[in-house]
């Protein structure tokens, strides 16, 4: 089945917040 | 006699505005003075002002201050509810308040939307849709054809636009990723249900314990 086009742009590492919290 | 300007002043937060922020937030006293921590070290990763700048979110997603990035562009912008170009304190504290883990699903729902909604025009329109598509397979190095990227958005819109109008409003939005969660699933943040063990320096500057 095809995908969910907002399957797709979730995806997006901007979207991605949990990158605030890696450590240096 | 040199052009002289003084720095900007870095705003510094008493504990009643911290208790006042914790009031209006899902987040305790200390969660607060954590997320303070966080702040300081991400709004000083490039200019030390007090403030977030663009680059400064970007630098700490992407690892690198240059480049542009659609996605991180509505993020910045739904953060910055000044709209004048940086994150305050007080504006970092209310946008993470939505990705609490604990925080209303109606309020995850709600942002989500109006990342989406690029335009600000109350709907999310196919153009959007098929904008943020592109972008995301630029993004990640995919290739898909023209066919093929019109067919993901037609099936998107079949599913999610009920009254076949061309555009996504917010109540049809909200019927769609009731039946998809996992559209939400970047709207949640663990990593805020326990702020206080990633940044345990808060210690030094707490006024309370919780």
């Amino acid at each position: 089945s095809l995908f969910n086009a907002f399957d797709l742009i979730s995806l997006s590492e901007g979207f991605d917040l949990s990158g605030l919290f890696e450590e240096d | 006699c040199f052009g002289y300007r003084p720095r900007p002043k870095k705003c510094i937060y008493e504990f009643t505005d911290l208790t006042r922020l914790a009031h209006e937030s899902r987040f305790s006293v200390n969660e607060i003075e954590a997320l303070y921590e966080l702040f300081k070290k991400l709004s000083s990763s490039i200019i030390d002002d007090g403030l977030i700048h663009k680059e400064e979110l970007q630098l700490a997603l992407f690892q690198t201050p240059i480049g542009s990035n659609l996605f991180l562009d509505r993020v910045f912008d739904l953060f910055d509810e000044k709209r004048n170009g940086v994150i305050e304190f007080e504006e970092f504290v209310h946008a993470l308040n939505v990705f609490h883990p604990c925080a209303p699903l109606e309020d995850k729902v709600d942002f989500a939307f109006r990342l989406y909604d690029l335009r600000q025009t109350g709907f999310i329109e196919r153009e959007e849709v098929k904008q943020m598509v592109i972008a995301i397979l630029m993004e990640s190095e995919m290739n898909l054809s023209d066919d093929l990227l019109e067919e993901i958005i037609d099936k998107t819109f079949d599913d999610a636009d009920a009254d076949k109008d061309g555009k996504i409003n917010k109540e049809e939005w909200k019927a769609f990723v009731l039946r998809n969660p996992n559209l939400l699933r970047n709207m949640t943040l663990p990593h805020l249900k326990c702020i206080t063990t990633f940044f345990p320096s808060f210690v030094y500057n707490t006024g309370v314990e919780d």
